[in-house]
């Protein structure tokens, strides 16, 4: 498998939202 | 210029790819249900700092790590995992990832409430911290261990309870004693084993969860580098996000901050943005404790890279809060990083380093212009890499490479 790592993941809000079946992402999200 | 205008070019002082000395205080989470994130290896995380200088990974240590972990989460998928030849002699919840991911946060547990500082990660389900009596070994941590004869809340699982049966998810063996115990192991050769245990767990004053499933760990080992333990957020039912699932929804989140100087949150329930685009979890992943997602396309520049549609959906991708390094199918990778060196040809290359080979020495520049990275997941969901995602620097600015890397094979 591929696999989406944090340094990728910086500055994003990501969102697991497992009971609907979905993760998100927003950025700017630590501001 | 043109393509500066046009957004496909980020232009960066060389100096702010270096990590800083001093925290950014000034980021503080508000919510109630937010708990502040910091990098265990930056300024901002206190209780370990005394002995954070000494006990700072080099970078060939974190991308060492990095390549166990990513092997432990292959062996995990993989029906022919490397790590099924090991015998178990407790009851296990084996092959877990390697447990020495890069955010911390500090929650509380126990009554009265003591806090503990603990690796969170997205590929891992079970919370455990060390416990006392630390009946055969314990690593060093800066905060007291939990001892459980000063909590009036915990209590141990029998091995008749079908709470411990939850742990055995691949033929570990039955309890050799009344008490329920668990293992994990990592793929470094880390691991815990302890106690399977009730205790209370307090996010906040607000969030509070009674009888909350934990292994009390009384013979650790492994690269936990001070931490108290680790706080599993993965998605089978020993996860912290379905045991609070009442509450939350399984819903959290989290924002890793730009440099290890900085704070960032992880966040229980609540609210959705609206600006907060959904990408699917792969049917792929359902059986596994991983987040799948489906990239569809790569860009670099502005420009879409021509990948088959089919070298991606081969293999699927999860996503890991614990896995430093993007890793690609080893096709989408190397158009990735080609596309990248024809627009980097202004700065001299240098070797590679680890599992890193598109490295560039910057040490004459003051100011570069690299080119910007984006993800595209299934469902129409663009994300333009941050900048800080883009470059590591792997030794000052003399080695500054790009922070993606191929997996050895696009299918196996």
């Amino acid at each position: 498998a591929a696999i989406f790592g944090n340094t990728q993941q910086k500055t994003y809000q990501v969102v697991y939202d497992d009971a609907k079946g979905r993760v998100g992402f927003a950025p700017s999200g630590c501001n | 210029e043109d393509e500066i205008t046009k957004g496909y070019l980020h232009i960066i002082k060389v100096k702010s790819l270096l990590p800083s000395t001093a925290c950014n205080q000034t980021f503080k989470v508000s919510n109630s249900l937010s708990l502040e994130v910091v990098h265990r290896s930056g300024p901002c995380i206190q209780v370990l700092n005394q002995e954070k200088a000494a006990n700072a990974p080099s970078n060939m240590e974190i991308l060492l790590r990095d390549r166990h972990r990513v092997d432990s989460i292959h062996a995990r998928l993989s029906s022919h995992g490397v790590f099924q030849e090991k015998q178990a002699t407790l009851p296990v919840q084996s092959g877990a990832s390697i447990g020495s991911g890069d955010y911390a946060v500090t929650v509380g547990l126990g009554t009265p409430k003591k806090e503990f500082t603990l690796i969170f990660d997205t590929g891992s389900d079970l919370t455990w911290t060390q416990c006392e009596p630390c009946a055969k070994t314990c690593y060093k941590q800066k905060e007291p261990r939990l001892d459980p004869t000063k909590s009036t809340s915990y209590k141990n699982i029998s091995c008749s309870s079908a709470f411990c049966k939850l742990l055995d998810t691949e033929g570990g063996e039955s309890c050799s004693s009344p008490t329920c115990l668990y293992q994990v192991q990592y793929g470094d050769g880390s691991y815990s084993i302890g106690f399977f245990a009730t205790e209370t767990l307090t996010l906040s004053s607000s969030n509070v969860f009674k009888n909350f499933l934990f292994g009390c760990g009384q013979q650790n080992s492994g690269l936990f580098r001070g931490a108290a333990g680790l706080l599993g957020l993965g998605r089978t039912k020993l996860s912290l996000p379905s045991q609070t699932a009442q509450k939350y929804k399984k819903l959290f989140s989290y924002c890793l901050p730009a440099s290890s100087s900085s704070k960032g949150y992880l966040s229980f329930g609540g609210q959705v943005s609206k600006t907060v685009k959904f990408t699917p979890l792969s049917e792929d992943f359902k059986s596994t404790p991983f987040y799948g997602l489906d990239i569809t396309e790569l860009s670099v520049g502005g420009n879409k890279l021509s990948i088959d549609a089919s070298i991606f959906s081969t293999s699927g991708t999860v996503i890991d809060s614990g896995t430093v390094i993007t890793r690609l199918p080893s096709t989408a990778y190397s158009a990735l990083s080609s596309a990248f060196q024809k627009l980097m040809t202004d700065y001299p290359s240098t070797d590679g380093y680890s599992i890193f080979d598109t490295c560039y020495d910057f040490s004459k520049n003051e100011t570069i212009k690299i080119p910007k990275v984006g993800v595209s997941f299934k469902g129409g969901v663009e994300m333009d890499i941050d900048v800080s995602g883009i470059l590591y620097p792997v030794n000052g600015l003399k080695k500054v490479c790009l922070a993606f890397a191929g997996n050895g094979d696009d299918v196996k």
